[in-house]
């Protein structure tokens, strides 16, 4: 109960601040159990310093920092026992280019290193651009979804179209 | 899966390694085949599948074409580095069902024999996939963690080892 | 008091119907005022039915199709009084290609139409070039922000740099 | 402005009719320019200003540069079309001041005379402008009226005539 959740905090926090760093390129992070000695009634708190900028907790950061800071979060989580199967729906929404390409770095190390398969849901070109296969999908008959297998230029042909 | 949401017709994903894109126009039904994937894994949280009930997961017809009375999304892991845990751990392939029909609740399968939910649920639990498992990330997840009370965002934790 | 409220409702449940349809490209929807006879007591209730698709609570709707949605309440609410200036800080966000651009088309028509100034806080390369100008803000020296004018081309470099 | 926030240098950002883009990477400042905008306004509420206290909205300080002991946002209106709530119906130009000293709160101006907040909010409120108006859309603004209950979404009509 409490004594695992501790020591699987402790894994995750290990590999949150290592990614952190590794997705901004510098800067650090970290988690913070608060509120109550009992694990199981505490809260978690996020607090984290882009690089050059202060440590602060994760409401005060811009919106594009609060989500990266988040997607190293739920990877630290993952990776503490990574499944061989991934799905992320739209979590580069948020974030700028340079950090797009970032994410997607990790993307392709994970992938490399542990053999696991990723489902990328994205609007954005530069990931598209960076996945091994690309499937499309769309609504040509009202209300009725078909999925197709596409090459980039389709999928690029696809998102400008409805 | 068939008749799953916004998928009508019999729609196949095959998933191999490496990074696999999912994309098209907004509304189109990218998020259905994550709820699809989720959902056969055991997942039953009205909040999680988007729908307020169960039957909204079965396709409810547009002006052309009629509603359907069943959906049904089978998944197919291949185990040959023998990593599903007891008792599957040196079958080949294993292949999950879960079907529902129109107020007639779920029912699942194991290579071709009935399961309870239960029992898919833990096939995935244990290797650390799973509807609840930290693997699979809905498009509101980001924002939750964000605007989340520090309590309900302990939570996540609960997905680790 | 209530009286007001149910009025300003009315006008901005027109404008609301109108914006939706055009933003959309056809589909139509509504909001309900809900849950008690005193307005002042009641909830919103967004119900949107995309061109082809049947009417349903906003909740049921796609990521994009709730911001589209969103979109339409914002400028509703805001057309029934618009302010000479109106900032926007990342609404495009979740929006696919052809939405972005129905929203641009949109933006152009208020701002000939109506004379307002908008400031449009965006990543999307689409939205960028269909502004009239566009500021560019960098943190070249750590921490510490600044402004410039930039063209297109500087705005696509800046974004995928930092 | 000046010291607000990561804008420690005097920076102006000119407005004309038509639609101005505010572009760059993440976390460089853009959502900080539409607080100070907010903020001179009249805004006082912590969620709305990303600020705990009122004093973060002073430049905080880098390791090579000190921290400010004062922020200061100025806006210059023309009202060549007479737009003005009185008595400033007839006035070409206004100019609103707002600065905060550390732990000593904030003082407004209105062409170059101290004014109390309640005159700058009124200003903007019966032009429809104004910090809580539906004119000036917040980062997260969007993700509330999906997310917020109905009884709390229905607020955002009270920004209507
Ligand atoms: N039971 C159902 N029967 C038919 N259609 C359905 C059903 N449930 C949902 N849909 C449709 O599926 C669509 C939602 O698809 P989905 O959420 O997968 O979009 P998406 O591709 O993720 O879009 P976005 O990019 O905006 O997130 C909606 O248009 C909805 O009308
Ligand atoms: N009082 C302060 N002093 C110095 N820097 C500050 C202060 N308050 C906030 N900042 C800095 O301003 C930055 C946030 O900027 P802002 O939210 O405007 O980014 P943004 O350009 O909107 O990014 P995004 O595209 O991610 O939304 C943060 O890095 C934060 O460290
Ligand atoms: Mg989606
Ligand atoms: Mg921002």
């Amino acid at each position: 109960g409490r004594n695992r959740l501790r020591s699987s905090f402790d894994q995750v926090n290990d590999n949150f601040k290592k990614i952190f760093t590794k997705l901004f390129n510098g800067g650090n992070a970290e988690l913070k159990l608060i509120g109550s000695d009992d694990p199981l009634q505490s809260g978690l708190e996020i607090f984290a310093s882009p690089p050059e900028k202060k440590m602060q907790s994760l409401s005060l950061l811009s919106g594009g920092e609060q989500a990266l800071t988040s997607i190293s979060l739920i990877f630290a989580v993952y990776l503490s026992n990574p499944s061989p199967l991934c799905i992320l729906d739209e979590v580069d929404a948020a974030l700028d280019d340079t950090n797009v390409s970032r994410f997607c770095d990790i993307l392709k190390y994970l992938s490399d290193e542990q053999d696991i398969s990723f489902l990328i849901v994205t609007h954005h070109r530069l990931t598209m651009a960076k996945m091994n296969k690309l499937l499309g999908v769309t609504m040509e008959e009202k209300g009725i979804s078909k999925l197709l297998s596409v090459d980039l230029e389709k999928a690029v042909e696809i998102k400008e179209a409805s | 899966m068939i008749g799953f949401k916004s998928f009508l017709d019999r729609t196949e994903v095959n998933l191999t390694s490496g990074l696999t894109g999912l994309v098209g126009p907004n509304g189109c039904g990218k998020s259905n085949i994550v709820e699809a994937i989720k959902w056969v894994m055991g997942e039953n949280s009205p909040k999680q599948m988007r729908s307020p009930e169960m039957n909204s997961i079965i396709f409810s017809g547009t002006n052309d074409r009629p509603s359907r009375n069943f959906a049904e999304v089978i998944i197919k892991i291949d185990n040959s580095e023998k990593k599903l845990p007891y008792p599957f751990t040196n079958i080949n392939e294993i292949e999950i069902s879960r079907k529902i029909e129109r107020d007639k609740g779920s029912t699942y399968k194991i290579n071709g024999k009935n399961a309870r939910a239960r029992d898919v649920q833990l096939i995935f639990a244990d290797s650390g996939t799973g509807s609840k498992s930290s693997g699979i990330v809905g498009q509101g997840k980001i924002t939750e963690i964000i605007e989340s009370k520090p309590e309900v965002r302990r939570n996540i934790l609960e997905e680790a080892a």
